[in-house]
């Protein structure tokens, strides 16, 4: 799975995500990636979010959906809100990560597997990549 | 405003004793032309959905990840792909599943999203979709890569299970 989040000199944000799925997939198996809520999800009041990992759990929590709600109604910052939200997938026997970028310009991300493909980049000269 | 761009390529079980130092290299490398394709569209006064979608594409068209070139293979040695966008101005959204012959999907569920009345479209008719726009349609040998292949019969092989629950490949 691959994915990208950004926010626009505008302030508007965006986000999307790819994917194969999972190794040995049948029954026209479909992950969390292209199920909007879950996988992936915009909106200027709050985030864009992309995610990776076992889809079951990040689509039975509403992953990208449950981080903007968050931040809208619960006021939260975006890495504790993302936080709190791997953690309820990490209840679930759940691990991944999630990537995110908000309209005020801030990226981050978190993770629960030993290591993610990410990169991140901004105005003010930042631009970093890391696996582990 | 201040612009920014996060990207990233799939979390999984790789460790710094799976991944050596050529393989870390080799996904830094991928993963920095990535995201200087979405940092250019963003240094230009671009938007974010362009800047996503320059991004994510670039990472389908990279076989070191998890996406279009380099997809997994389902138990049956065949690549169905995902994709998704969304647009935080207005939560516009578009998504598509199951596609077979489709080169980049993001840009696909950007189609959906952007010229049909519909947010998320599945196999064939996702692909009749396609072939209507103009998208670019591939032989399915696009996708397939060696390493993925070989990742599939290890799987099947081992008898893990029949799908890679453990995100061991990606």
């Amino acid at each position: 799975t691959v994915g990208a989040v950004a926010v626009d000199a505008a302030g508007h944000v965006a986000a999307a995500t790819s994917t194969g799925g999972l190794t040995g997939k049948r029954w026209g198996r479909i992950g969390d990636s292209p199920l909007i809520g879950a996988g992936t999800y915009a909106d200027d009041r709050a985030a864009a979010i992309s995610c990776t990992g076992s889809g079951e759990q990040f689509m039975r929590v509403g992953a990208a959906h449950e981080i903007c709600a968050r931040i809208r109604l619960g006021g939260e910052q975006a890495q504790a809100a993302t936080e709190a939200v791997l953690a309820e997938i990490g209840a679930m026997e759940g691990v991944g990560g999630i990537i995110y970028a908000t309209p005020a310009g801030e990226t981050g991300f978190a993770f629960t597997t030993p290591g993610m493909f990410r990169g991140r980049a901004d105005s003010e000269g930042l631009r970093e990549v890391g696996i582990f | 405003s201040r612009w920014a761009i996060a990207i990233h390529g799939g979390a999984g079980a790789m460790t710094p004793e799976t991944m050596d130092a050529a393989g870390v290299a080799e996904h830094e490398a991928a993963l920095g032309v990535a995201l200087d394709a979405g940092r250019a569209v963003l240094m230009a006064g671009g938007s974010a959905l362009d800047a996503v979608c320059a991004a994510v594409a670039e990472l389908e068209d990279d076989p070191h990840f998890n996406a279009g070139r380099g997809a997994v293979f389902t138990y049956h040695g065949t690549n169905e792909l995902d994709a998704a966008v969304m647009d935080g101005r207005a939560r516009d959204a578009g998504a598509v599943c199951g596609l077979t012959h489709t080169r980049n999907p993001v840009q696909l569920a950007r189609a959906v999203m952007e010229s049909s009345p519909h947010v998320f479209l599945s196999g064939a008719g996702a692909e009749e979709f396609a072939r209507e726009q103009g998208a670019v349609m591939v032989d399915p040998d696009w996708f397939a890569t060696e390493e993925r292949w070989r990742q599939l019969q290890e799987l099947k092989a081992k008898k893990l299970g029949w799908f890679d629950a453990g995100l061991k490949y990606g």
